[in-house]
């Protein structure tokens, strides 16, 4: 392990297929290495040299995107919309936020507007019964966008910090379903032009290269302030999100690392990186 | 397109007699670009390149084709095989009654849906009369959702008994499919990450309870370059028979297929491709193969 070997073509090869086993895709590894090379090659080094200084590399282009989700109490409520595609753990990163902010004395109110699925609206109300926060939830089928607006005129009326919106997994090539989305903004501003004041984005680390097209038509018909990759407790690396922050320089707010209340972490460039190196 | 990319690769190539391997070299460079942007794990990818330069280097050039497309179409063979040829694998229900179906994958991949896809598919096609049954003790309302799917598709479902273990609820739904004469048991587990050893764990001793006829691996048609180490891990636990691709109705090129079929050897039998109960479609490998190449 302590073995120096040079950092030659075949050296830095093999980093390139590290970082594209990693879900980095082939442009954003091909483009990583040929700066490690400008500044390295050639050179003798120990394998854990190399790693930590591409982990460093990695690291400098995820700082930028690295931004705490900062909650404005003032706005009573502070409206959340989570939005996705399926399954990527949208509904359960709610209830962990609003774990969180149980813990931090911040009054939170859910609204289970996925009308659409089987049990969802009763999923949600189990986070919200391991939480004590509300949940606003209406018949099956209800349109989405009207239960937001009540819920809005709801957590207005009880001056809640915070109201956080779960919506249904929808595909983003499915235009209807995104048209759906944004007549769920266009109502809410009906009510409060400002609002939603937070529209983020679930993504699975598990994804591949999906994740791009993913964020740019989400971000084209919607106004995306943020991302969650979920699911970094699982072998997929997320190399993903380099190619993401490279090309969209979106906040990452929070990793998910787990499937209880308390696993939802900020995103922590330094450690995302040494998790992509291996 | 690729097919596009090697014909250019080509164009200078004119009658020489056979490909040499330059010739081909630049040309394997953008198959394993294509693969690779298509979410085709890299240890596949490089096998496959491997077999496409044994057919290409040394293959005569015809006179009726481009060495291009002579190439691309060297490209598609491997592909149709890779996926594992031309026809439909059906569910294997050649057991004794009650048939056990075991559904598994990683967290949200659509097992609870895929479900409730195949109860209503084989009691409206083939007439069988199917229990749906879920294992998932962790999930918030996952058993109630597969309750629903059941309602949906018109099948029974095992009652919901709070307390039990997932093994214990197994056992239960066997004995329920025994006493009850039902043709099918399909098993809906909770999702787990292939690396947590204490779930895999639990899962391996429900398939050494229940017998399945079939282990059904549900995978997200958009997963990257981790279907390799989640294939891996589940094949080696539970000895994967049948691949399951969800979400086919997105826009994701779908690489994570040919990876897992690779790892597991196990034939990929059926795709999802919407979230309603009948969005349930055989396995084409053409389709699939046209979308991994693009
Ligand atoms: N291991 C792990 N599992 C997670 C994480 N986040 C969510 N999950 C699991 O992923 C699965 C899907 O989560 P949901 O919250 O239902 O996802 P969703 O986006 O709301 O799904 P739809 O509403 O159907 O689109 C559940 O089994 C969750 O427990 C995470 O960070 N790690
Ligand atoms: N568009 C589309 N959505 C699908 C498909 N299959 C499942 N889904 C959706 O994907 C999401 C997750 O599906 P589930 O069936 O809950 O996934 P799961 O594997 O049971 O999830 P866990 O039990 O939490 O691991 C839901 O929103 C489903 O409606 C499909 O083929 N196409
Ligand atoms: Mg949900
Ligand atoms: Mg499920």
């Amino acid at each position: 392990v302590f073995v120096k070997r040079k950092l030659d073509d075949e050296a830095l090869a093999d980093l390139e297929d590290l970082l594209v086993a990693a879900d980095l895709g082939t442009t954003v590894a091909a483009r990583v290495v040929e700066e490690f090379r400008s500044s390295r090659f050639g050179k003798e080094v120990t394998d854990d040299e190399v790693k930590q200084a591409l982990a460093a590399e990695l690291a400098k282009i995820l700082e930028p995107v690295a931004q705490p989700f900062v909650l404005d109490r003032s706005l009573k409520p502070h409206v959340v919309l989570m939005v996705g595609v399926n399954g990527t753990g949208k509904t359960t990163t709610i209830g962990k936020l609003a774990q969180q902010y149980r813990e931090q004395g911040v009054r939170a109110i859910m609204v289970a507007c996925d009308t659409f699925r089987a049990a969802a609206v009763e999923q949600l109300q189990v986070w919200g019964q391991r939480t004590g926060a509300p949940v606003i939830s209406g018949p099956a089928n209800t349109d989405p966008a009207g239960l937001a607006f009540d819920a809005l005129t709801r957590a207005k009326a009880e001056r809640a910090d915070v109201l956080l919106i779960d919506t249904a997994g929808r595909l983003h090539n499915k235009s209807a379903l995104m048209e759906e989305l944004q007549k769920i903004i266009r109502v809410l501003k009906k009510q409060d032009e400002t609002a939603p004041h937070s529209i983020l984005l679930v993504l699975d680390a598990t994804t591949g290269q999906n994740a791009l097209n993913q964020v740019d038509v989400f971000k084209e018909m919607v106004n995306i302030t943020g991302l969650i990759v979920t699911k970094l407790d699982g072998s997929a690396r997320g190399g993903i999100v380099v190619a993401l922050a490279e090309e969209f320089a979106l906040p990452v707010h929070f990793v998910g690392v787990g499937e209880q209340a308390g696993d939802l972490r900020p995103f922590d460039p330094a450690e995302y990186a040494r998790g992509l190196v291996g | 397109a690729l097919t596009n990319k090697l014909s250019g690769v080509f164009d200078g190539l004119r009658r020489r007699g056979a490909l040499s391997e330059i010739d081909v070299a630049e040309a394997l460079r953008e198959v394993r670009l294509a693969l690779l942007d298509a979410d085709v794990a890299l240890p596949v990818v490089k096998d496959f390149i491997a077999k496409v330069k044994e057919r290409s280097v040394g293959a005569e050039v015809l006179d009726s084709v481009s060495p291009g497309q002579q190439v691309v179409k060297i490209v598609h063979d491997v592909m149709i095989e890779a996926l594992g040829g031309a026809g439909a694998v059906p569910i294997n229900l050649n057991a004794v009654a009650p048939v056990p179906i075991l559904m598994v994958g990683l967290q949200g991949s659509g097992k609870t849906t895929t479900s409730g896809k195949l109860g209503l598919r084989f009691a409206q096609r083939l007439k069988k009369k199917v229990l749906l049954a879920s294992l998932d003790v962790q999930r918030p309302a996952a058993q109630l959702q597969l309750q629903q799917l059941a309602e949906r598709a018109g099948v029974a479902s095992l009652p919901i008994i709070p307390g039990q273990t997932p093994l214990e609820i197994a056992r239960r739904a066997m004995e329920t499919g025994r006493r009850e004469v039902f043709d099918i048991v399909i098993l809906d587990t909770a999702g787990r990450l292939s690396i947590n050893q204490e779930l895999m764990d639990e899962v391996r001793a429900i398939r050494a309870e229940t017998n399945p006829a079939e282990t059904l691996l549900v995978v997200d048609a958009m997963t990257g370059q981790d279907a390799v180490q989640t294939a891996r891990a589940f094949n080696e636990a539970l000895g994967i028979t049948g691949i399951v691709l969800t979400r086919m109705d997105g826009d994701a090129r779908g690489g994570a297929a040919l990876s897992m079929r690779a790892v597991t050897g196990a034939p990929i039998k059926l795709t999802g491709s919407g979230e309603k109960l009948d969005a349930l479609e055989d396995f084409h490998p053409e389709r699939v193969a046209g979308r991994i190449l693009g």
